[in-house]
């Protein structure tokens, strides 16, 4: 039974099914949003508020790693990640979107690794490769990660998917080869 | 979008349970 | 009405033969080849190495040796119901004969069967020179004209009733036209007469038993047959090809249809799903799903379930067919994490081990895993690092104090078998290159080694010993030459409830996209001999003289492909994954080249 709530806008399924829940929500996401929107002629158009801001914050980010902040560096960059997530709308253009948020993740990843922290690293590029994104630095950078986590097996698997689809890539040779030695001295 | 969202949102959740698993 | 019954008892015992014969020849000839086999079986386990087996009997728990007895006395006892069954068929049938034989109207029949080689007193193949010379004998001793004047008028009859059975007898193995009468009807003077019949005596189908026959009859086609055909329909439609219920099977492929791949797949996860089967809900419906979910656990920590011990048995022993199920739909939705995830599931449930990055040497028996956890100063966590201590530091490692039990992990951690690839290649029989449009196949030699071998590259092993048979019988089906190879032996699975000797498994992944193109390869043939030599890392010290290539095996492996090879010439890549179903750490997995070329 769908339950409509005229103050708040919202639908409700009581004891639905996981996906009826989820589009439900969804339609609920979508009715928030056009109902927050002041613009009655909005198109797919990205807003250019929401740009300015997100790049300020961004260039914000790039201007404290040229400063050697790497700490600051990176809340700046999770912050203008957040506000991308928070202050987009659903009809946004996708594609915009998208290019968006995996340049900044890209930074993001670099920032990650140079600070250590590779977990955080890792599900970036785990992101970044389910998005789409099957360039050879993703995976060296991925490698790299499983490297520094010990997970030396699921690095070569990683390592071997990017040289098969760029064979001559010389760091991700060198890193096969790196990744070799520590898996035999990791078995003995 | 919506997807695209959601599977940013689950990041924070991977992240958990590969450091419980690793 | 105007049938005859079987008054005399001539033809409801031929019937009944008949009946008896059709069951019980092939039962017999069935019940004589498993005898057989099964002996060929049993040899096969005790020529490869057997130390894992008998340990595996030595660290049994008390409930799994009663779980395994008991399943043993349920199949002996129905073995002994069908070896009774036709020990008392062919009884029933040797009494038959016997009164087929002792039966006078029966062989009063049989009396009027004309055999002119019996009336000559000849043999069936005797030549025409010899039936003439018979014939010219006898017909000179019962010649109407030619008998004694001092026989009584019943023996003359017999004699001249002779004399013209003996005549036509002659003529039916020489004269044209009675000879073919002799072959067509059986009779030289053509066909006699025949009569049909019911094989059954008249008093069943007379008065009041003929309406318990018509009874009988009714409940046998109208209730009992449809009963049982019904009965083995429906349960033939519940299953699927691999042997799964349906339910189970539409469960799983749901599952791995609304799959998201943000979700980090778990042994947790499989074992949530594997709790949901429907043969679990058959086997215990008095339990529920949670409580499945629970036992599945319990097995992999090693926990013991209390009153519920028995049925985490059953259940266990039955995930085995469910995992394999869940593969192969994960293999057909062409998704690899779940693929590998259902056998390290598999493995967990065997070695009762949960899935961590220290599984290989848990697997183990006697460790504390708390010492080896927090104990060590250096993370060691594959069987082959653990090998470059000396066996006291080993001790210290896994928290052993005794010493017999240490060497008894030793045992068992050197025995444990570890696959290293030698050489793999795609290869198409007959031709020196993979041709476009081609079928290959991927063709692996192996060396199956202990983690206690002292380590040694590819390259040391030379050509000749990874070449195949290049006879006409190899091109033909290149996989024979794969059954010459032994059996795998028995795992060592002391908290798995029954005796089991596991797999390899294939998996074939396309590198471009990342995903499983093919279903997975069962391999259960694999020579061990390697695993008892003696080629401690830790005692050998010159490799360059030590190691000679000529006392190993090599191992092949045959990996069908399912798909020609593309049309277009270039270098296609591919990732091979052989996982073992029963222990962690021997699994290979590497990226394999195809070179398309002219």
């Amino acid at each position: 039974t769908l339950q409509y709530d005229s103050n708040s806008k919202l639908l409700d399924v009581p004891d639905a099914s996981e996906d009826v829940e989820m589009n439900v929500k969804q339609i609920n996401k979508l009715t928030q949003d056009l109902v927050a929107e002041s613009n009655p002629n909005f198109t797919p158009q990205p807003r250019e508020d929401s740009t300015a801001m997100i790049k300020k914050l961004f260039e914000n980010g790039l201007k404290q790693l040229q400063q050697q902040k790497m700490a600051d560096a990176l809340k700046s960059v999770n912050l203008a990640v957040e506000m991308a997530q928070r202050k987009r709308a659903p009809w946004e253009a996708f594609a915009v979107q998208l290019q968006e948020l995996q340049f900044m993740m890209k930074n993001r990843v670099d920032l990650c690794l140079v600070q250590g922290k590779f977990m955080d690293a890792l599900q970036d590029l785990d992101f970044l490769q389910n998005t789409g994104l099957t360039t050879s630095d993703v995976f060296i950078r991925k490698t790299d990660a499983l490297m520094k986590l010990k997970q030396y097996d699921q690095a070569r698997a990683e390592v071997e998917r990017g040289l098969s689809l760029d064979p001559t890539n010389a760091k991700l040779r060198v890193l096969h080869m790196e990744n070799t030695r520590r898996l035999a001295e990791y078995n003995g | 979008n919506q997807a695209l969202k959601r599977r940013f949102q689950a990041i924070l959740l991977r992240k958990e349970v590969f450091s419980e698993q690793w | 009405q105007s049938y005859d019954y079987d008054e005399g008892s001539e033809t409801w015992p031929f019937f009944v033969l008949a009946v008896l014969c059709v069951v019980l020849v092939p039962l017999t000839a069935m019940q004589l080849w498993e005898l057989v086999s099964g002996g060929q079986k049993d040899q096969d386990l005790k020529d490869q190495l057997n130390v894992l087996g008998k340990m595996s009997e030595q660290y049994a728990s008390s409930e799994i040796l009663e779980f395994r007895a008991k399943n043993l006395a349920k199949k002996s006892k129905w073995l002994a119901k069908r070896n009774l069954f036709i020990i008392a068929g062919w009884t029933v049938v040797a009494y038959l004969v016997q009164y087929i034989g002792s039966n006078d109207a029966i062989q009063d029949a049989a009396t009027l069967l004309f055999d002119p080689y019996t009336l000559l007193d000849i043999s069936t193949s005797s030549t025409d020179r010899e039936i003439r010379s018979a014939y010219r004998k006898l017909s000179v001793k019962f010649h109407p004209d030619k008998l004694t004047k001092d026989l009584s008028p019943e023996q003359r009859s017999v004699a001249e009733e002779q004399f013209v059975l003996i005549t036509k007898a002659y003529k039916a193995l020489t004269d044209e036209v009675t000879r073919e009468n002799f072959l067509k009807y059986g009779h030289p003077d053509g066909p006699q007469a025949t009569s049909h019949g019911i094989a059954l005596p008249k008093f069943l189908v007379d008065s009041s038993a003929s309406t318990l026959m018509v009874l009988g009859y009714i409940a046998l086609l109208g209730v009992i047959l449809p009963y049982f055909v019904s009965r083995w329909w429906s349960k033939t439609q519940s299953m699927t090809k691999k042997g799964i219920h349906v339910k189970s099977a539409s469960y799983f492929s749901d599952r791995l249809f609304n799959f998201k791949p943000s979700q980090v797949v778990t042994l947790d996860l499989i074992v949530n799903w594997l709790s949901h089967a429907e043969e679990f809900k058959l086997m215990f419906p008095e339990l529920g799903q949670e409580t499945f979910e629970t036992l599945l656990h319990d097995q992999v920590n090693r926990k013991h379930s209390g009153t519920l011990e028995t049925a985490k048995l059953g259940l266990v022993a039955k995930s085995h067919v469910l995992l394999f199920g869940l593969l192969d739909i994960a293999t057909t939705f062409r998704n690899l994490e779940i693929s590998n995830m259902a056998i390290d599931t598999l493995k967990a449930i065997v070695q009762a081990t949960p899935v961590s990055p220290y599984s290989q040497l848990l697997q183990l028996p006697n460790v504390n895993a708390k010492s080896l956890l927090e104990g060590s100063v250096d993370d060691i966590r594959t069987l082959g690092k653990l090998f470059t201590y000396d066996d006291a530091k080993i001790g210290k490692i896994l928290g052993i104090d005794d010493n017999t039990k240490l060497q008894e992990t030793l045992t068992i951690a050197s025995a444990i078998p570890h696959l290293k690839l030698i050489r793999a290649e795609f290869k198409v029989p007959g031709e020196s290159v993979v041709t476009p449009q081609s079928t290959p196949h991927i063709s692996l030699k192996v060396l199956v080694r202990s983690a206690k071998h002292k380590f040694f590259g590819p390259n040391l092993i030379p050509d000749e010993m990874c070449q195949d048979e290049q006879d006409f019988d190899s091109l033909r089906d290149p996989f024979a030459s794969i059954l010459e190879q032994p059996r795998l032996p028995q795992t060592f699975a002391p908290h798995f409830p029954g005796k089991r000797s596991g797999c390899w498994c294939a998996l074939v992944v396309l590198q471009k996209d990342g995903k499983v193109i093919q279903t997975p390869m069962l391999i259960d043939r694999l020579s061990f001999a390697n695993l008892n030599k003696d080629f401690d890392k830790r005692t050998v010290k010159d490799l360059e003289k030590d190691f000679k290539p000529e006392d190993w095996v090599i191992g092949t492996i045959k990996i069908p492909f399912s798909q020609p090879a593309p049309a277009e010439k270039g270098d296609f890549f591919f990732r091979v994954i052989v996982k073992s179903t029963e222990y962690f750490g021997p699994d290979l997995d590497f990226t394999l080249a195809m070179a398309v070329r002219e």
